[in-house]
């Protein structure tokens, strides 16, 4: 799955996804991909995140939209990505997922669990290529 | 300090990440440079985990998902189980402008696209076949099903639901979620993931 979020240089986000989900699932299974505040969620006073890893137990807890609602609340990015994998990684402690969060004045931060490895990548002024970002899990 | 614009993605798909960019410092719109972006990964299959040829269901068919949301007005456009047509985002962003709905899935969805302009073609390549015929071939493991029967841990279906025993049925609510719940996917990894 790719997870993506957009905000231009007058702060309007966007966010998405696109995926073919899981190998050899049941066939209709839909994952949080297409799942509006499970796989990504937008707003222009919190700013923008988008979920990746396992779909089905990720999406019963929505965690693209409780880290744009931490960041409408001032809460840093890295944070508010930890805030909302915590009650993902409670329930399900085998699980594997991981977040990216951006607020609206283009910091970002991630959280993940489970993988032997993430990494993300942005392209921002900040930077003069592509980044690729590691997170330990 | 400010860092905008940016433009951030889940995973190394360096080439999605530097399409939007690129697409966003010339002036393109913050939704277009997302679909460019989105689109890049969908037509290079980053890594098998995006667009077509890969991770078919348990009939073999690959199916996509694909979502798209403006955090101005709030507005979504998606779409689920889409079969047939290979750009799932395009069709979440056509949802989104041609339609005053959230999301469209399967069949339907595939029947919309078609009337939005988008082409009717297989999502199956030699990868996705092969990768269905390894699962058929490995007796349909790892396997999603529980409390079927045959045991999907070690056959492959047609599946029938497992009658529980009667006390099953009788133990507490919490009992009942455990028995119905798993804890973990232990398939899904680095490269197989939503």
């Amino acid at each position: 799955t790719i997870g993506m979020i957009v905000i231009d240089a007058s702060g309007h986000v966007w966010a998405g996804t696109s995926t073919n989900g899981a190998n050899h699932k049941v066939p209709g299974r839909v994952g949080d991909s297409p799942v509006m505040g499970a796989g990504a969620y937008a707003s222009n006073t919190g700013g923008g995140a988008a979920a990746t890893g396992d779909g089905d137990i990720m999406m019963r807890f929505l965690p693209s939209l409780r880290a744009v609602i931490e960041m409408e609340r001032g809460v840093s990015p890295d944070k508010a990505a930890q805030i909302a994998m915590a009650p993902i990684i409670q329930h399900y402690p085998q699980f594997s997922g991981a977040l990216v969060a951006v607020n609206i004045t283009g910091h970002q931060g991630a959280s993940c669990h489970g993988f032997s490895s993430f990494a993300y990548s942005l392209a921002s002024t900040q930077y003069t290529t592509v980044k690729v970002i590691n997170v330990p899990c | 300090s400010s860092f905008l614009p940016i433009v951030v993605n889940t995973w190394p798909f360096t080439s999605a990440t530097k399409a939007a960019w690129d697409a966003l410092s010339s002036g393109v719109s913050a939704e277009e440079s997302l679909v460019i972006g989105c689109t890049t990964c969908e037509v290079l299959q980053c890594d098998g985990s995006v667009g077509y040829g890969s991770n078919p269901d348990e009939r073999g068919e690959t199916t996509l998902d694909a979502m798209i949301m403006d955090g101005s007005t709030y507005a979504v456009g998606a779409v689920a189980d889409l079969r047939r047509v290979k750009n799932a985002i395009g069709v979440a962003q056509a949802i989104l402008h041609y339609t005053d709905h959230t999301l469209l899935v399967g069949e339907s969805a595939t029947s919309f696209a078609l009337e939005m302009g988008f082409k009717e073609e297989s999502l199956a390549t030699n990868n996705s076949i092969n990768m269905f015929k390894s699962w058929q071939q490995n007796k349909c493991q790892p396997n999603f099903r529980q409390n079927v029967q045959p045991d999907p841990k070690s056959s492959c279906g047609p599946y029938s639901p497992l009658p529980p025993p009667p006390s099953k049925f009788q133990r507490s609510g919490s009992d009942r979620l455990k028995l119905y719940t798993r804890k973990s996917h232990s398939e899904i990894n680095r490269n197989n993931h939503d």
